[in-house]
């Protein structure tokens, strides 16, 4: 993805801190 | 007696709430609350043995790694501890993780969205908050960009959200900007909660309150 088409807001929902989802794994 | 023993073992734990009271206030059932309990209490004592989740042990569960420091999980960790006395209690637990519910208000999640980027507490998402967060996604992850290319993202984004101009998020803009890209708040849904007790069947040792 060219950076200037980039969303920085996009870019950070990709943080794995962000990722609940881990909290299920067992 | 054994049911009275129970009752009163768990009503002992720290910030524990009654599974019923819980489900009318969130979008969960009552099973899928005594599921979530079952998920907590491996949560809240994978390092403490104490049954509230610590700061350590929420990035134990995060990233298999006690130590690892993450800004957003950080932010996670502070949002759902509503009490701000360092530990997320049971009920906490599962007030926070329905807003994560399918079936949570969008209004919610986005508003969380909103609190989770809004570093400094003031109201607003201002754009050194905003370089500050898009440099730490960088530092995790192997993605690498020169200053002037984190610049202009964030100049690009900060313009195209920024409706009024004045330097700042506002909700309002926020809740504009989410309408226009909703994959920001994807990761405010997790599927899993749905029907818990499906998805994690061995969470549900019994069920104690009749539905």
């Amino acid at each position: 993805v060219a950076p200037a088409t980039m969303n920085a807001f996009e870019l950070i929902s990709k943080s794995q801190g962000l990722n609940l989802s881990s909290l299920f794994e067992k | 007696m054994g049911c009275c023993y129970s009752t009163s073992k768990r009503t002992r734990t720290p910030g524990y709430e009654e599974p019923t009271v819980l489900a009318s206030q969130t979008p969960f059932t009552v099973s899928e609350v005594e599921a979530l309990h079952e998920l907590y209490k491996k949560l809240s004592n994978s390092i403490i043995e104490d049954n509230l989740i610590h700061r350590e042990e929420f990035q134990l569960a995060l990233f298999r790694n006690r130590n690892k420091k993450n800004l957003f999980a950080d932010r996670i960790f502070d949002l759902f501890d509503l009490k701000r006395n360092g530990v997320i209690e049971f009920g906490e637990f599962v007030r926070s993780l329905g807003l994560f519910h399918p079936n949570a208000p969008l209004e919610d999640k986005i508003t969380f969205a909103f609190r989770l980027y809004d570093l400094k507490q003031t109201g607003f998402i201002e754009r050194d908050e905003l370089k500050e967060m898009v440099l730490a996604l960088l530092h995790e992850s192997d993605l690498e960009l020169s200053d002037d290319m984190i610049e202009s993202i964030v100049d690009k984004t900060f313009s195209d959200a920024d409706i009024n101009g004045d330097g700042k998020i506002d909700q309002e803009e926020w809740k504009a900007f989410v309408s226009k890209h909703p994959s920001l708040i994807r990761n405010m849904t997790l599927p899993y909660l749905k029907d818990i007790t499906l998805a994690f069947p061995s969470f549900v040792v019994r069920t104690e309150v009749e539905e």
